[in-house]
């Protein structure tokens, strides 16, 4: 483990009367390298390290009896820092019904997180509806019903060949039986797809949502940042959601969305029950990531 | 000079960064660059492009070899043809492609005159069963469906039974999606490979492991994890028409010397291509 790493590095260090750049490299190397293992964006990284160099060039490690231990306390600080602050929570509109977006690549787990949420929602007296707006994928209606009848919460389908006048139609019928919340699921789309890009720009256009959130696997690589600017810059997100949190990947995209693209993690997906959805804290998924 | 012309450390760094980029892992782009570094100060290279060349000849010979001589798509159906059922189990963590690749494969192998039939053991997840039902309608192949909730291991041995008793060619087996550190969901993966095997001795004949190409290291811990509990014989790696590269194989291949077999490159039935290292090393490196 690193703090283990860097005590070792410091002891030979000692003996010559100070910290300098050259002594501390191969720390820092070994620093990118445990981000990068963890699947940090490999440029993310690098500035991630630079920003780790200078404080551990700073009073507090030179003094300290183990610099090494110092050192994984200034990476796991920043980390903490980086990945954002207190639980951020739904944003909900004052005028109901409140519309929640779902996006994000296939598979990534986006239509069991309308179910969870819905199921969260539920239970905290708000009277939430699904939209099935993902009129492609073969059974993806019949997913969500399912999950909606488990929950008993509406799933609103119709049986037209327009993703973004489901998605209207189905706020408005919310509108009219007076739900609270309206959640819209649409289909896995590639960032590099610009028809269906265009499409989830449309239905945002249709049904103005105070939360739209982007679905990431937890398990995404080095395309994590190409994918998060995409969707960032075509539908400007509110939130992030990482998924399939119960598998042991690192979790590295989490760090490189957030430094990309700033906006707040607002829950984790810890399993494939609709119970498993849990609120986003930044001090475990630091720990995860450094490994 | 003698079209002499010394290859710079910051060549071979933009290399490594590219390497990196696109998912191969650290531990894998250093050994490839290190050997690099090595040949460079023995001036084995003439020239950049020369290097570059050589790389990726290295990179795509060290993905063929785990083909052991089943390269091109013809051989691989050379291979199907030899068992009666050929029987394949197709397996993955969540999400990554699985029941689409099947549909892909089922429609390829049906268009070749093969009599297919799917098995759907994927008994968990809501609507799984019907998704793989409107795939088997697509490719125009049968499919075995068991109420939700069945013991996937008792589909998959129906599924291949039947098969046996209507003289099919190819039957192909959709398991549900499963973390590999949920241990419980291994071993009933090991129990469905267990109950294939008890009604067709040899089979499954192929393991496909399904990698969606933007996985990062963690495709690695799959590919050593699923191999512990069921013969992985291949990779398929999807969504490839992304701008994920799927550099996570270079690891797999070297580690567990399992060849990619196929690629999705979208979501449409005819969007499943047989596996070419040489285009694939290319799009590494664009
Ligand atoms: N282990 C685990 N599995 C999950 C989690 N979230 C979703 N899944 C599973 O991941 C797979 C994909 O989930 P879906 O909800 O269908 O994903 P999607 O984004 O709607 O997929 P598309 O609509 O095809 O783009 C399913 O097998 C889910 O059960 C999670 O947090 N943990
Ligand atoms: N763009 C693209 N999408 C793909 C490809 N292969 C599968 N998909 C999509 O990925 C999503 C998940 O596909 P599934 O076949 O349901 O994946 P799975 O592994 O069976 O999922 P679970 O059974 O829930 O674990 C669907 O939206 C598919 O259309 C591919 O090659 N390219
Ligand atoms: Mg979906
Ligand atoms: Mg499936």
């Amino acid at each position: 483990d690193l703090s283990a790493k860097f005590d070792s590095v410091f002891r030979k260090i000692r003996g010559e009367n100070r910290i300098t750049e050259l002594n501390i490299a191969d720390s820092m190397r070994d620093i990118r390298r445990a981000l990068l293992e963890a699947d940090v964006n490999i440029q993310v990284a690098r500035e991630f390290t630079e920003k780790v160099r200078e404080k551990a060039l700073g009073a507090d490690v030179l003094k300290s009896v183990s610099p090494g231990q110092q050192i994984v306390k200034h990476v796991y600080d920043e980390l903490v820092t980086l990945l954002g602050g207190s639980h951020t929570g739904i944003r909900f509109s004052q005028k109901l019904p409140s519309v929640i977006l779902v996006c994000g690549l296939q598979g990534s787990g986006k239509t069991t997180f309308c179910g969870k949420l819905a199921n969260q929602l539920k239970k905290q007296g708000k009277v939430p509806a699904i939209v099935a707006a993902d009129i492609y994928r073969p059974a993806a209606i019949d997913q969500l019903k399912k999950l909606g009848s488990q929950i008993s919460v509406p799933v609103l389908s119709y049986g037209i060949q327009d993703a973004v006048e489901v998605a209207r139609r189905g706020v408005e019928e919310s509108r009219l039986a007076g739900r609270g919340v309206v959640i819209i699921d649409t289909a896995g789309r590639l960032h590099v797809d610009s028809e269906m890009m265009d499409e989830v720009r449309r239905i945002k256009e249709a049904v103005s949502p105070e939360e739209i959130l982007f679905v990431v696997d937890a398990m995404t690589g080095q395309d994590a940042v190409n994918t998060a600017k995409a969707f960032w810059d075509t539908v400007s997100y509110t939130g992030v959601v990482m998924t399939k949190m119960d598998g042991d990947t690192r979790g590295g995209a989490a760090l490189s969305i957030r430094q990309v693209v700033g906006q707040p993690i607002k829950f984790l997906s810890y399993g494939e029950k609709l119970e498993s959805l849990d609120p986003f804290y930044p001090d475990r998924l630091a720990q995860r990531i450094l490994g | 000079f003698l079209g002499k012309r010394t290859i710079d450390d910051s060549f071979l760094d933009d290399l490594e960064d590219s390497l990196i980029s696109g998912d191969v892992g650290v531990k894998t782009t250093l050994e490839i660059i290190d050997r690099l570094r090595e040949r460079v100060s023995k001036n084995a290279f003439t020239s950049e492009k020369e290097l570059i060349e050589q790389l990726h000849e290295t990179i795509s010979d060290s993905l063929k070899s785990g083909m052991k001589g089943v390269e091109t798509f013809d051989q691989f159906m050379e291979q199907v043809s030899m068992k009666k059922p050929f029987v394949i189990l197709i397996v993955g963590v969540n999400g990554v492609g699985k029941t689409t690749t099947i549909g892909k494969l089922a429609s390829r192998f049906n268009k070749l005159g093969k009599k297919v039939v799917l098995g759907a053991a994927d008994t968990f997840r809501a609507a799984a069963a019907d998704q793989l039902e409107i795939w088997a309608k697509r490719a125009e192949v049968r499919i075995v469906l068991h109420q939700d909730g069945a013991d996937p291991a008792a589909v998959a041995f129906d599924t291949v039974q039947s098969a046996l008793a209507r003289n099919e060619d190819v039957v192909l087996i959709d398991t549900a999606g499963r973390l590999h550190n949920k241990l419980h969901l291994m071993d009933e993966l090991n129990k469905i490979q267990r109950s294939v095997e008890k009604i067709l001795p040899g089979a499954p004949h192929e393991v496909f492991l399904v990698l969606d190409a933007s996985t990062g290291q963690n495709a690695l811990v799959q590919a050593r994890e699923f191999s512990k509990v069921v013969r992985i014989s291949g990779l398929v790696l999807t969504k490839l028409d992304g701008t994920a590269k799927g550099g996570i194989v270079l690891g797999i291949c070297n580690e567990l010397k399992t060849p990619v077999r196929f690629i999705g490159v979208g979501e449409q039935i005819e969007d499943l291509r047989p596996f070419d290292p040489e285009i694939f090393v290319d799009a590494l490196f664009e």
